[in-house]
């Protein structure tokens, strides 16, 4: 029932092709898994994909059309999603608005949101995970990584996440972590998307600490209690955390309901920054100017 | 759900096992929240 | 729940679990005897003795022996991840994942001691308890290449749904909820035994098809009701009850406290009654589970045996 027209990208693990659902006509997109890659058998990449995609259907969130077997390899049928916040972000002929980046944030935190409360976490957030439907609908994909929100004594890797939007308690390398992280990549987005730059870009895991504490200041055992008991804490440079009035400087757009949101999604101690109904529930989605309707997007 | 079937009362709950993970550094250092755990555990109680 | 896999997919009524065994049953059992049928005139040299024997134990196996033989396999499955010391969650991914690829294939197919492993190897992977391969077949005294060849099968017979939803999380979440809704009428230590009990004897429900008529807080309180009934019925009552002349008032009062939301108890549109008798039926089902003895299942695999390998008669 399915084309396979053009072929759109070869990952690791995948080879990914545009093409059609034949008896409806629509536009969906071919995920082929390569099995034989992995001597371990099936690809815990594809495994996660599909053992989340398959309990999620959210307007923010891909859609897993169908699964198959076909010669010997795992076929994700998806639905398909031409663009992506990554492309728009470093497309400068693009130009969007505040009442644009507020309706991106809503989609994904609404996204987010949905993930969370089925407790799965995502752990790898970035804008060129964030993908755009023709009709202007954000939606989340690559659950590559994801997995279920972990039960009490589980260790949990750390070593998740794409660097730049890794959250201060990943780069501490703590194995207790919760929904906290995915909130703060929402974070660092939102930051991207009103400075059309990339705000924590770290060159290297080591760097990416520098980075992230000299724009946010070191966390300290008073705001973050027990955060020196980290073994790499001593090693790090301390900085000063920036001045509400340092904020508005690095975000001039922003309005103080957007610095209020940026900042609760930015907090250093994962145990106090905000969750995703916190979020959604701001002043910010609630003052002017309304979110962009998705289908008035850029 | 606006009305799930139950109230998280954290300080009702007497959990010998969440409590103690609680007191653990690395556990608070992680920012562990032991809500996060009950309203799990009860919302798959409750669904 | 109703938007998980677990309840679109995998949930039955005893009716519709029976049909579907007996279709697969009997789908399976018309190409076995097909094929025996081809091997038998494709052989005119047989003697009437080596056709007595074929007629005699070469026989397909029923709906009910299948039944009984995947259980029997399925407390393997449990004792194999016991061995290997496997998480609680993962061991009863694996049986979920095992049960239900019979409900999709027929033993006469392929022998459950193929998907034994194959099913606790893909558990494994799907519950973040990643054990490599060549680690796995050392550890189960195996081969790489048995497990790996049966994983797709398991995989496409579970329809790619592998998100388990078991019982285990709801008995936390009742074992929070009876202490605040009984506030200060339980005994902290007896309410620890009573998690332990329960604990062991939802293990036990995996094996039996429970897990496909009952949702998993609907087993968990009918553990809870085995293993405390008076507890159970108590909480229940206070929890979704309401006396009748209370009835009245309250849903008038719910109508008002609809209008203002406050944080007060809100009526629960559960009926408590029905509730307790699917509870009870639960209970029922839990308490009334046969196993196969080790010689029955010897016959069993001997019938499965000579199916697929007729001439061996």
């Amino acid at each position: 029932d399915y084309t396979k027209e053009k072929k759109a990208g070869e990952g690791t693990y995948a080879v990914v092709y545009l093409g059609t659902k034949k008896s409806t006509g629509r536009s969906i997109a071919v995920k082929e898994i390569k099995t034989s890659q992995f001597k371990d058998g099936l690809d815990m990449s594809a495994l996660r994909e599909v053992k989340f995609l398959q309990e999620l259907k959210h307007v923010n969130v891909i859609e897993l059309v169908d699964v198959f077997m076909a010669n010997d390899n795992l076929n994700l049928v998806l639905e398909f999603l031409p663009a992506d916040l990554e492309i728009i972000i470093k497309d400068t002929s693009i130009m969007f608005s505040p009442a644009d980046i507020k309706s991106w944030i809503l989609m994904t935190l609404r996204g987010v949101h949905h993930c969370h409360r089925n407790f799965i976490l995502h752990r790898d957030l970035k804008p060129n995970n964030l993908l755009l439907a023709p009709d202007g609908q954000l939606k989340i994909a690559d659950f590559g990584l994801a997995r279920l929100m972990a039960s009490p004594q589980e260790i949990l890797t750390s070593n998740v996440v794409t660097r730049w939007y890794r959250a201060p308690e990943l780069l501490f390398g703590a194995k207790h972590y919760t929904s906290a992280v995915d909130i703060w990549s929402v974070g660092v987005i939102f930051a991207e998307l009103m400075l059309r730059i990339p705000y924590l870009p770290g060159k290297d895991d080591v760097d990416q600490i520098n980075v992230t504490f000299r724009a946010l200041g070191t966390p300290t055992d008073a705001d973050w209690p027990e955060v020196s008991s980290f073994s790499n804490y001593n090693k790090i440079q301390i900085y000063p955390p920036p001045s509400r009035e340092e904020l508005r400087r690095r975000f001039i757009a922003a309005t103080e309901n957007a610095l209020e949101l940026i900042s609760g999604m930015m907090i250093m101690n994962p145990k106090k920054r905000w969750d995703a109904v916190k979020c959604l529930q701001s002043q910010y989605f609630q003052e002017l100017p309304e979110p962009t309707l998705p289908q008035d997007l850029p | 759900d606006l009305h799930k079937r139950y109230e998280l009362v954290e300080n009702e709950y007497n959990d010998s096992f969440i409590r103690d993970l609680q007191k653990k550094k690395e556990y608070i250092a992680s920012g562990f929240r032991a809500d996060f755990i009950y309203d799990r555990m009860l919302t798959e109680a409750f669904m | 729940y109703r938007h998980s896999s677990q309840y679109r997919l995998w949930s039955f009524t005893k009716e519709q679990l029976e049909s579907r065994r007996r279709a697969l049953n009997v789908k399976v059992v018309d190409k076995v005897n097909e094929k025996l049928q081809d091997i038998i005139s494709k052989h005119n040299d047989l003697s009437q003795e080596e056709l007595n024997a074929i007629n005699e134990k070469a026989v397909p196996v029923t709906m009910e022996e299948e039944l009984k033989f995947v259980n029997f396999f399925a407390k393997k499955v449990q004792s194999f991840c016991h061995s290997l010391n496997l998480p609680t969650e993962v061991c009863a991914t694996a049986i979920s994942f095992f049960r239900r690829f019979f409900l999709v294939n027929s033993t006469m197919e392929i022998h459950p001691k193929h998907i034994l492993l194959a099913s606790i190897f893909l558990a494994c992977k799907s519950e973040n308890y990643f054990i490599g391969i060549e680690a796995f077949a050392k550890k189960t005294k195996s081969q790489p290449t048995t497990i790996l060849k049966y994983e797709f099968d398991v995989l496409e017979s579970l329809q790619f749904t592998l998100l388990n939803h078991h019982p285990y999380r709801p008995l936390h979440g009742f074992f929070l909820d009876i202490q605040y809704i009984l506030h200060g009428k339980v005994d902290l230590n007896y309410m620890g035994q009573i998690y332990t009990n329960c604990k062991r004897r939802i293990t036990e429900t995996l094996l039996t098809d429970v897990v496909y008529h009952y949702t998993p807080p609907q087993i968990t309180l009918a553990c809870l009701l085995i293993d405390d009934e008076a507890l159970t019925l108590k909480y229940l009552e206070v929890k979704f009850g309401s006396p009748p002349e209370e009835q009245k008032e309250s849903e008038t009062e719910g109508m008002k406290r609809e209008e203002t939301p406050s944080d007060t108890k809100l009526p629960s549109n559960l009926k408590l009654q029905t509730l307790t008798a699917l509870i009870r039926e639960c209970q029922a089902m839990i308490l009334n589970v046969e196993t196969l003895s080790k010689e029955e299942a010897t016959k069993i695999d001997a019938k499965l045996h000579y199916c697929q390998n007729p001439m061996l008669l």
